[in-house]
């Protein structure tokens, strides 16, 4: 474990407590999108298929709890929920998720460290985790201004793979036949998509304007 | 061969 990626997971760790906090005080998702929150518990549930076989440490595997639940309960609030359902705008949250899971799912069968059933998908969740972001961003776009909680998700969502990438080359540095190209370029895209969702929420910030993205 | 190392990342 480095700073970097002690600092990537509490990052991460934020970003979903954020959304939960948001969701649970004020009972509504508006500006979430749904879509992204279901490929995120895809994610977490075809990254973690080791959870029970493979024991890192009480540190990976508590944090793995915490991302299954908080997932699957921000997914259960959206679809669930009496109150909260109603603010979810399912007009305006149209990605089809086919579209992001199949091209990832046919990638990690060609592209992977080991064919194996846990390796492929383990694989499938670096490529989604990387790209399941859009469906949030194309609503961003579509809805044309975000409240400030929708905003620090993103960017929390953001930083954290940002540092992953510090942690990536901390580790190449470090530790001797550390090489893992699959999940380098995958965290290389996944923070590159968020870079223009930066752009804006910088200059937002420091011209201390609602932050507004362009059509 | 050998089994591949478990990931330690999340």
């Amino acid at each position: 474990m480095n700073i970097f990626r002690l600092a990537g997971d509490m990052t991460h760790l934020m970003s979903v407590i954020v959304l939960l906090l948001k969701i649970h005080t004020i009972k509504s998702c508006a500006g979430i999108s749904l879509k992204t929150q279901e490929l995120y518990a895809l994610v977490f549930a075809t990254r973690y298929l080791d959870i029970f076989t493979d024991f890192i440490s009480l540190y990976n595997t508590i944090m793995k709890l915490i991302f299954l639940a908080s997932s699957f309960s921000i997914v259960w609030y959206m679809r669930q929920h009496k109150i909260v359902r109603r603010s979810y705008d399912k007009d305006q949250d149209t990605f089809r998720h086919l579209f992001l899971i199949l091209p990832c799912l046919l990638l990690a069968l060609f592209i992977n460290e080991k064919f194996t059933f846990k390796e492929v998908m383990w694989t499938f969740s670096l490529f989604l985790e990387a790209v399941a972001i859009l469906p949030q961003l194309v609503l961003l776009q579509r809805t044309r201004n975000i409240d400030n909680l929708t905003g620090q998700y993103v960017f929390l969502l953001g930083a954290y793979r940002a540092l992953y990438i510090l942690n990536w080359i901390y580790r190449y540095f470090t530790e001797p036949h550390y090489v893992h190209w699959i999940t380098w370029i995958s965290g290389l895209v996944q923070t590159l998509l968020y870079a223009d969702f930066f752009y804006y929420y910088f200059n937002s910030w420091k011209n201390n304007v609602k932050l507004q993205l362009p059509a | 061969d050998t089994e591949t190392e478990p990931h330690d990342e999340l």
